[in-house]
Protein backbone atom coordinates (compact mmCIF):
# COMPACT_ATOMS: atom_id res chain seq x y z
CA UNK A 1 0.00 0.00 0.00
CA UNK A 2 1.11 3.15 -1.12
CA UNK A 3 0.55 4.78 2.53
CA UNK A 4 3.01 2.32 4.12
CA UNK A 5 5.47 3.56 1.87
CA UNK A 6 4.93 7.26 2.34
CA UNK A 7 5.06 6.38 6.18
CA UNK A 8 8.23 4.65 5.90
CA UNK A 9 9.53 7.22 4.27
CA UNK A 10 8.91 9.98 7.18
CA UNK A 11 9.87 7.48 9.65
CA UNK A 12 13.22 7.36 7.98
CA UNK A 13 13.75 11.06 6.98
CA UNK A 14 12.73 11.74 11.54
CA UNK A 15 15.12 8.81 11.96
CA UNK A 16 17.86 10.57 10.43
CA UNK A 17 16.91 13.97 11.53
CA UNK A 18 16.83 12.36 15.03
CA UNK A 19 19.93 10.86 14.59
CA UNK A 20 21.65 14.15 13.50
CA UNK A 21 20.30 15.84 16.39
CA UNK A 22 21.15 13.71 19.18
CA UNK A 23 25.07 13.34 17.22
CA UNK A 24 25.77 16.81 18.84
CA UNK A 25 24.66 16.29 21.98
CA UNK A 26 26.31 12.56 22.74
CA UNK A 27 29.83 14.36 22.23
CA UNK A 28 29.01 16.16 25.33
CA UNK A 29 28.11 13.32 27.08
CA UNK B 1 6.47 -6.91 25.24
CA UNK B 2 5.45 -5.19 22.21
CA UNK B 3 3.42 -1.78 21.85
CA UNK B 4 2.73 -2.06 18.29
CA UNK B 5 -0.36 -4.43 17.46
CA UNK B 6 0.91 -5.31 14.45
CA UNK B 7 4.58 -6.50 12.38
CA UNK B 8 4.32 -4.03 9.71
CA UNK B 9 3.06 -0.89 12.23
CA UNK B 10 5.97 -2.10 14.63
CA UNK B 11 8.47 -2.56 11.70
CA UNK B 12 7.95 1.28 10.69
CA UNK B 13 7.72 2.93 14.11
CA UNK B 14 9.40 1.03 16.35
CA UNK B 15 13.12 2.30 15.35
CA UNK B 16 12.63 5.96 15.61
CA UNK B 17 10.48 5.62 18.90
CA UNK B 18 13.29 4.35 20.23
CA UNK B 19 15.84 7.01 18.39
CA UNK B 20 12.87 9.85 20.03
CA UNK B 21 13.30 8.33 23.20
CA UNK B 22 17.24 8.44 23.14
CA UNK B 23 16.60 11.93 21.93
CA UNK B 24 14.68 13.02 24.76
CA UNK B 25 17.62 11.42 27.42
CA UNK B 26 20.73 13.04 25.59
CA UNK B 27 19.03 16.42 25.44
CA UNK B 28 18.07 16.15 29.31
CA UNK B 29 21.55 14.89 30.47
CA UNK B 30 23.30 17.33 27.83
CA UNK B 31 21.33 20.30 29.44
CA UNK B 32 22.50 22.81 27.87
CA UNK B 33 24.41 21.30 25.25
CA UNK B 34 26.68 21.06 22.60
CA UNK B 35 25.70 23.76 19.39
CA UNK B 36 23.36 22.06 17.35
CA UNK B 37 24.31 21.77 13.86
CA UNK B 38 22.34 22.66 11.08
CA UNK B 39 19.04 20.69 10.60
CA UNK B 40 17.96 22.17 7.52
CA UNK B 41 18.55 19.71 5.31
CA UNK B 42 17.30 16.21 7.38
CA UNK B 43 14.56 18.68 7.95
CA UNK B 44 14.00 19.61 4.33
CA UNK B 45 13.74 15.81 4.31
CA UNK B 46 10.84 15.23 6.42
CA UNK B 47 9.18 17.97 5.00
CA UNK B 48 9.22 16.15 1.75
CA UNK B 49 7.96 13.16 2.53
CA UNK B 50 4.93 14.49 4.93
CA UNK B 51 4.01 16.25 1.48
CA UNK B 52 4.06 12.96 0.17
CA UNK B 53 1.99 11.20 2.46
CA UNK B 54 -0.39 14.13 3.15
CA UNK B 55 -0.69 13.55 -0.58
CA UNK B 56 -1.00 9.94 -0.90
CA UNK B 57 -3.29 10.39 2.40
CA UNK B 58 -5.57 12.21 0.42
CA UNK B 59 -6.32 10.01 -2.62
CA UNK B 60 -6.90 7.11 -0.13
CA UNK B 61 -9.44 9.27 1.89
CA UNK B 62 -10.85 9.78 -1.49
CA UNK B 63 -10.78 7.01 -2.56
CA UNK B 64 -12.38 5.04 0.28
CA UNK B 65 -15.61 4.48 0.74
CA UNK B 66 -14.86 3.45 4.28
CA UNK B 67 -17.00 6.33 6.49
CA UNK B 68 -14.56 5.82 9.68
CA UNK B 69 -11.47 5.91 7.43
CA UNK B 70 -12.83 9.42 5.81
CA UNK B 71 -13.84 11.03 8.71
CA UNK B 72 -10.39 9.97 10.87
CA UNK B 73 -7.61 10.20 8.68
CA UNK B 74 -7.68 13.50 7.93
CA UNK B 75 -6.88 14.38 11.94
CA UNK B 76 -3.83 11.94 12.10
CA UNK B 77 -2.68 13.66 8.54
CA UNK B 78 -3.00 17.08 10.02
CA UNK B 79 -0.99 16.40 13.24
CA UNK B 80 2.10 14.83 11.14
CA UNK B 81 1.80 18.09 9.32
CA UNK B 82 1.69 20.34 12.40
CA UNK B 83 4.81 17.99 13.98
CA UNK B 84 6.31 19.13 10.47
CA UNK B 85 6.34 22.56 11.08
CA UNK B 86 7.22 22.40 14.70
CA UNK B 87 10.65 20.85 13.10
CA UNK B 88 10.55 23.55 10.71
CA UNK B 89 10.44 26.33 12.86
CA UNK B 90 12.85 24.66 15.61
CA UNK B 91 15.47 24.39 12.45
CA UNK B 92 15.06 28.01 12.08
CA UNK B 93 15.92 29.18 15.52
CA UNK B 94 18.81 26.53 15.53
CA UNK B 95 20.78 28.32 12.67
CA UNK B 96 20.12 31.86 14.51
CA UNK B 97 21.04 30.52 17.91
CA UNK B 98 22.78 26.38 17.84
CA UNK B 99 22.07 26.78 21.52
CA UNK B 100 18.36 27.72 21.86
CA UNK B 101 16.50 25.76 24.17
CA UNK B 102 13.52 26.58 23.24
CA UNK B 103 14.77 25.44 19.61
CA UNK B 104 15.46 21.65 21.21
CA UNK B 105 12.10 21.62 22.79
CA UNK B 106 10.33 22.55 19.49
CA UNK B 107 12.69 19.71 17.93
CA UNK B 108 11.65 16.83 20.84
CA UNK B 109 8.22 17.99 19.82
CA UNK B 110 8.13 17.86 16.29
CA UNK B 111 9.79 14.23 16.60
CA UNK B 112 7.15 12.82 18.92
CA UNK B 113 4.52 14.68 17.02
CA UNK B 114 5.96 12.58 13.30
CA UNK B 115 5.77 9.85 15.61
CA UNK B 116 2.00 9.98 16.99
CA UNK B 117 0.64 11.02 14.00
CA UNK B 118 2.50 8.38 11.96
CA UNK B 119 1.36 6.09 14.69
CA UNK B 120 -2.39 7.13 14.57
CA UNK B 121 -2.26 7.49 10.65
CA UNK B 122 -0.87 3.96 10.50
CA UNK B 123 -3.67 2.70 13.02
CA UNK B 124 -6.65 4.39 11.05
CA UNK B 125 -5.68 3.05 8.30
CA UNK B 126 -5.28 -0.58 9.62
CA UNK B 127 -8.76 -0.38 11.20
CA UNK B 128 -9.74 0.55 8.07
CA UNK B 129 -8.30 -2.64 7.00
CA UNK B 130 -9.71 -4.84 9.96
CA UNK B 131 -13.27 -3.62 9.10
CA UNK B 132 -12.48 -4.97 5.22
CA UNK B 133 -12.11 -8.60 7.16
CA UNK B 134 -14.43 -8.17 9.37
CA UNK B 135 -16.99 -7.49 6.58
CA UNK B 136 -15.94 -10.56 4.82
CA UNK B 137 -16.84 -12.65 8.03
CA UNK B 138 -19.79 -10.96 8.25
CA UNK B 139 -20.88 -12.36 4.28
CA UNK B 140 -19.84 -15.47 5.56
CA UNK B 141 -22.71 -15.07 8.70
CA UNK B 142 -25.40 -14.41 6.58
CA UNK B 143 -24.90 -17.16 4.45
CA UNK B 144 -25.20 -19.18 7.41
CA UNK B 145 -28.36 -17.35 8.60
CA UNK B 146 -30.06 -19.22 5.70
CA UNK B 147 -28.95 -22.72 6.14
CA UNK B 148 -31.70 -23.41 8.26
CA UNK B 149 -34.43 -22.46 5.29
CA UNK B 150 -32.73 -24.77 2.94
CA UNK B 151 -34.82 -28.14 2.11
CA UNK B 152 -33.92 -28.83 -1.48
CA UNK B 153 -30.29 -30.11 -3.41
CA UNK B 154 -30.90 -27.53 -5.98
CA UNK B 155 -31.17 -24.92 -3.11
CA UNK B 156 -27.90 -26.81 -1.03
CA UNK B 157 -25.81 -26.43 -4.62
CA UNK B 158 -26.80 -22.78 -4.76
CA UNK B 159 -26.17 -22.46 -1.09
CA UNK B 160 -22.45 -24.00 -1.23
CA UNK B 161 -21.87 -21.99 -4.22
CA UNK B 162 -22.64 -18.77 -2.28
CA UNK B 163 -20.87 -19.52 0.64
CA UNK B 164 -17.82 -21.37 -0.39
CA UNK B 165 -15.64 -18.25 -2.26
CA UNK B 166 -16.52 -15.74 0.70
CA UNK B 167 -15.49 -18.62 3.68
CA UNK B 168 -12.39 -18.98 1.28
CA UNK B 169 -11.93 -15.51 1.24
CA UNK B 170 -12.19 -14.57 5.21
CA UNK B 171 -10.51 -17.94 6.04
CA UNK B 172 -7.66 -16.21 3.60
CA UNK B 173 -7.77 -12.58 5.24
CA UNK B 174 -8.19 -13.91 8.52
CA UNK B 175 -4.96 -16.09 8.49
CA UNK B 176 -2.82 -13.36 6.93
CA UNK B 177 -4.34 -10.97 9.96
CA UNK B 178 -2.52 -13.79 12.60
CA UNK B 179 0.08 -14.14 10.89
CA UNK B 180 0.69 -9.88 11.22
CA UNK B 181 -0.55 -9.32 15.05
CA UNK B 182 2.45 -9.18 17.38
CA UNK B 183 0.37 -10.42 20.32
CA UNK B 184 1.19 -14.57 20.15
CA UNK B 185 -2.94 -14.78 22.48
CA UNK B 186 -4.64 -12.89 19.27
CA UNK B 187 -3.31 -14.55 16.89
CA UNK B 188 -3.99 -18.16 18.09
CA UNK B 189 -7.40 -17.63 19.38
CA UNK B 190 -7.70 -15.95 15.29
CA UNK B 191 -5.75 -19.84 14.26
CA UNK B 192 -8.11 -21.82 16.58
CA UNK B 193 -11.35 -20.31 15.29
CA UNK B 194 -10.34 -20.64 11.95
CA UNK B 195 -9.25 -23.97 12.33
CA UNK B 196 -12.83 -24.81 13.99
CA UNK B 197 -14.78 -23.08 11.30
CA UNK B 198 -12.96 -25.16 8.60
CA UNK B 199 -13.51 -28.79 10.15
CA UNK B 200 -17.00 -27.40 11.02
CA UNK B 201 -17.83 -26.29 7.80
CA UNK B 202 -17.85 -29.85 5.54
CA UNK B 203 -20.07 -31.50 8.83
CA UNK B 204 -22.69 -28.45 8.45
CA UNK B 205 -22.92 -29.70 4.71
CA UNK B 206 -23.02 -32.94 5.51
CA UNK B 207 -25.64 -32.22 8.19
CA UNK B 208 -27.90 -30.15 5.62
CA UNK B 209 -27.88 -33.15 3.35
CA UNK B 210 -29.38 -35.28 5.53
CA UNK B 211 -31.85 -33.15 6.79
CA UNK B 212 -32.53 -32.32 3.00
CA UNK B 213 -32.22 -36.76 2.51
CA UNK B 214 -35.15 -36.99 5.35
CA UNK B 215 -37.17 -34.40 4.07
CA UNK B 216 -37.38 -35.87 1.08
CA UNK B 217 -37.80 -39.77 2.30
CA UNK B 218 -41.26 -39.15 4.79
CA UNK B 219 -39.83 -37.09 7.43
CA UNK B 220 -38.74 -39.57 10.11
CA UNK B 221 -36.01 -37.91 13.19
CA UNK B 222 -36.30 -34.68 10.51
CA UNK B 223 -36.67 -32.52 13.99
CA UNK B 224 -33.21 -34.53 15.73
CA UNK B 225 -32.16 -33.75 11.51
CA UNK B 226 -33.13 -30.04 11.50
CA UNK B 227 -31.63 -29.46 15.53
CA UNK B 228 -28.15 -31.22 14.40
CA UNK B 229 -27.60 -28.90 11.31
CA UNK B 230 -28.94 -25.80 13.30
CA UNK B 231 -26.62 -26.47 16.03
CA UNK B 232 -23.38 -26.38 13.60
CA UNK B 233 -24.64 -23.20 11.95
CA UNK B 234 -24.83 -21.79 15.35
CA UNK B 235 -21.28 -22.74 16.03
CA UNK B 236 -19.82 -22.01 13.07
CA UNK B 237 -21.32 -18.76 13.85
CA UNK B 238 -19.65 -18.14 17.37
CA UNK B 239 -16.49 -19.30 16.41
CA UNK B 240 -17.08 -16.33 13.43
CA UNK B 241 -18.23 -14.03 15.88
CA UNK B 242 -15.15 -14.41 18.40
CA UNK B 243 -12.91 -14.17 15.26
CA UNK B 244 -14.68 -11.02 14.41
CA UNK B 245 -14.30 -9.96 18.22
CA UNK B 246 -10.66 -10.97 18.50
CA UNK B 247 -9.74 -8.68 14.57
CA UNK B 248 -11.06 -5.51 16.41
CA UNK B 249 -8.89 -5.42 19.39
CA UNK B 250 -6.15 -3.30 19.06
CA UNK B 251 -4.55 -3.69 22.63
CA UNK B 252 -3.72 -6.11 25.41
CA UNK B 253 -5.92 -4.26 27.70
CA UNK B 254 -9.05 -4.59 26.18
CA UNK B 255 -8.34 -8.10 26.26
CA UNK B 256 -8.22 -8.52 29.80
CA UNK B 257 -4.96 -9.25 29.09
CA UNK B 258 -1.70 -8.01 30.04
Amino acid sequence: EMILEAAKSIITATSALVRAASAAQRELI
Amino acid sequence: MPVFHTKIIESILEPVAQQVSRLVILHEEAEDGNAMPDLARPVQAVSLAVNNLVKVGHETIESSDDAILRQDMPGALHRVETAAALLQQASDMLRADPYSGPARKKLIEGSRGILQGTSALLLCFDESEVRKIVKECKKVLDYLGVAEVIDTMEDLVQFLRDISPALSRAAREVAARAAELTHPPHAETLTKCLDSVKQLAPVLICSMKIYIHILTEGGKGIEEAAENRNYLAQRMADEIHEIIRVLQLTSYVEDGGE
